[in-house]
């Protein structure tokens, strides 16, 4: 699922 | 993942683990501020909202049960440890922080991606976040003498963002979306608010003398 962006980040 | 990003992880993950190394053995909280901690536990706690809805690596997961397990506890240690308690100094410790807690909160409700709790929730820890330092750098301003730990903490916790910002711009460069602008101006206001004391920090360690930043 391509997460939204800066979700994937701490 | 890239290389500033993981940089700028580990230097958050230093910055915990100096400040827990500080407290843990030599029991001292002497020049910590307690609001600045409580701020940092809310903010994980707004932005980890996603840790069991959403599973993106085993880094990420194990990175913010690190994040959210330090805070908390040294939010613990200040206010409930029966040695290191005593060495808080909550005369010095004076900062209003809801007084940043209700801006950030009304401003998500205004500014974000979209309209729901949970993204909400992460924006208010994103605006938190990028104030959540002025109680700790207003007490050392008031506190003269900054120990070495101290200074190492803020100095790393300051730096990890100022490394994401690389992270952000090799991004744009080389990935099709970007991240949001509220991710990145957060950032950069919150690295610039730390100018001051990286300028007095680099200087204390140029000149080789202990690090005070003026009254």
């Amino acid at each position: 699922m391509e997460h939204s962006s800066g979700k994937d980040e701490l | 993942m890239n290389i500033f990003r993981l940089a700028g992880d580990m230097t958050h993950l230093a910055s915990v683990l100096v400040l827990l190394l500080k407290i843990h053995t030599i029991k001292s909280c002497a020049g910590v501020s307690l609001k600045t901690q409580e701020l940092y536990a809310l903010v994980f706690a707004t932005r980890y909202l996603d840790i069991v809805t959403d599973f993106i690596s085993v880094y990420n997961t194990v990175m913010k049960l690190i994040f959210l397990g330090s805070s908390f506890s040294i939010v613990w240690y200040i206010r409930h440890h029966r040695v290191v308690r005593r060495s808080y100094d909550k005369d010095q410790d004076t900062f209003r922080h809801y007084l940043l807690m209700i801006p950030c909160m009304l401003l998500a409700l205004f500014v974000h991606e979209k309209f729901t709790f949970k993204e909400v929730m992460w924006t208010f820890s994103l605006y938190l976040e990028a104030v959540a330092i002025l109680p700790q750098l207003v007490l050392l301003q008031r506190t003269r003498n900054i120990d070495n730990l101290t200074g190492q903490y803020v100095f790393l916790l300051g730096a990890y963002r100022g490394l994401y910002i690389f992270n952000w711009i090799y991004r744009y460069f080389t990935e099709p979306h970007f991240v949001h602008w509220i991710t990145w101006i957060a950032g950069v206001v919150q690295t610039l608010l730390y100018a001051d004391f990286f300028y007095y920090y680099f200087e204390s360690w140029k000149n080789n003398v202990r690090l005070q930043l003026p009254a």
